[in-house]
């Protein structure tokens, strides 16, 4: 690895989920509350370092 | 790295090594006790700088696949991993997609297209401004690098690596931007990936690349596009970035379950 402890290209991962409309409406993968993304997270080696959201969706800066 | 989470979409994007393949099964886990079930999964990647820094058990792509095909429930039966090739070693498109079978189908919005670009070998003075001083902020690495006029429409959250390096992500309704950079001199790297529609103004795209082009200057650039209709938005990439000096090397197409088709094309500049 880079000194920096970078790896340059990224790799990138994209799931598609599908459910009932209510679960969907009450914002679906968004109700997944943030105590279970950061062990997610915690799993994949990395932390948030910054966040931010709409009414469409949230977005994570992640540390690495 | 970053990760975006829609209500049916989760995106992560991570530099480093291959763990982010660990978050598949939480994923399917937290997704399931709310009622959803997942339907489709692609993976893409560029190639390794630094192949033996990859961590068992998916340290190349073939191991990697065959983690991703344990990983994944078996009704996600439509599957296909390759390698698009290019006419440089360094900048090969590794691609995997899976989808399930029409009992688990959904209507997929078909006018949206996925952008992501590899950029190596950085213009030195460009890539300096992505070098953290002791007060230095992600805003203002955003506004002297010209990132911030990439899509002035975004909402951009960024974050400036200590000592070096920058990440940001856009929000711009409801579609995301992002961009990572590592600006070492001699390994020199900064990605950014997009969403667009086919319905979008045709100059929209063009606008785009051509102030990623701008901003970073790169000596070799690769460009992937995944769409699932049919469109001709590969060869705005060329009429957008041929006339800064970039030369195109190699185009490569494929078809994959669920994404769609992916266009993959290389290019160099020809300042060197």
């Amino acid at each position: 690895m880079a000194a920096s402890g970078f790896e340059g290209f990224e790799k990138r991962l994209e799931l598609h989920f599908s459910g009932d409309d209510p679960v969907i409406g009450m914002g679906g993968l968004r109700q997944v509350d943030f105590d279970s993304i950061e062990e997610v997270l915690h799993a994949v080696q990395c932390t948030v370092v910054s966040a931010a959201g709409n009414q469409y969706f949230d977005s994570y800066v992640l540390s690495e | 790295s970053s990760l975006f989470v829609y209500p049916t979409k989760i995106i992560i994007k991570t530099c480093g090594t291959t763990q982010l393949l660990k978050s598949i099964r939480p994923f399917i886990h937290y997704a399931c006790e709310i009622g959803l079930i997942i339907t489709e999964c692609r993976y893409t990647r560029g190639n390794y700088i630094f192949p033996k820094a990859q961590p068992y058990p998916h340290t190349n792509f073939k191991e990697e696949i065959i983690y991703l095909q344990d990983q994944l429930p078996n009704h996600l039966c439509y599957r296909k991993a390759s390698v698009m090739p290019s006419k440089f070693t360094s900048h090969s498109w590794h691609v995997f997609s899976a989808s399930c079978d029409k009992f688990y189908s959904v209507p997929i919005s078909n006018d949206l297209y996925t952008v992501e670009i590899c950029m190596t070998d950085l213009d030195r003075v460009l890539a300096r401004k992505f070098f953290k001083h002791p007060d230095t902020t992600g805003k203002q690495m955003t506004e002297i690098t010209g990132i911030g006029d990439i899509n002035s429409n975004a909402l951009i959250c960024d974050f400036a690596f200590d000592p070096c390096g920058y990440s940001m992500n856009g929000i711009d309704g409801d579609r995301y931007s992002t961009i990572h950079v590592t600006p070492e001199d001699g390994f020199s790297y900064a990605s950014f990936e997009c969403v667009g529609s086919i319905y979008d103004d045709r100059d929209d795209i063009v606008k785009v690349l051509k102030k990623v082009v701008q901003v970073f200057r790169p000596g070799t650039m690769s460009v992937s596009i995944t769409c699932t209709s049919s469109s001709e938005i590969w060869s705005r990439i060329v009429k957008a970035v041929e006339p800064l000096g970039m030369k195109r090397r190699s185009c490569t197409v494929d078809e994959f379950p669920a994404a769609g088709t992916v266009v993959f094309q290389s290019f160099t500049s020809t300042r060197k």
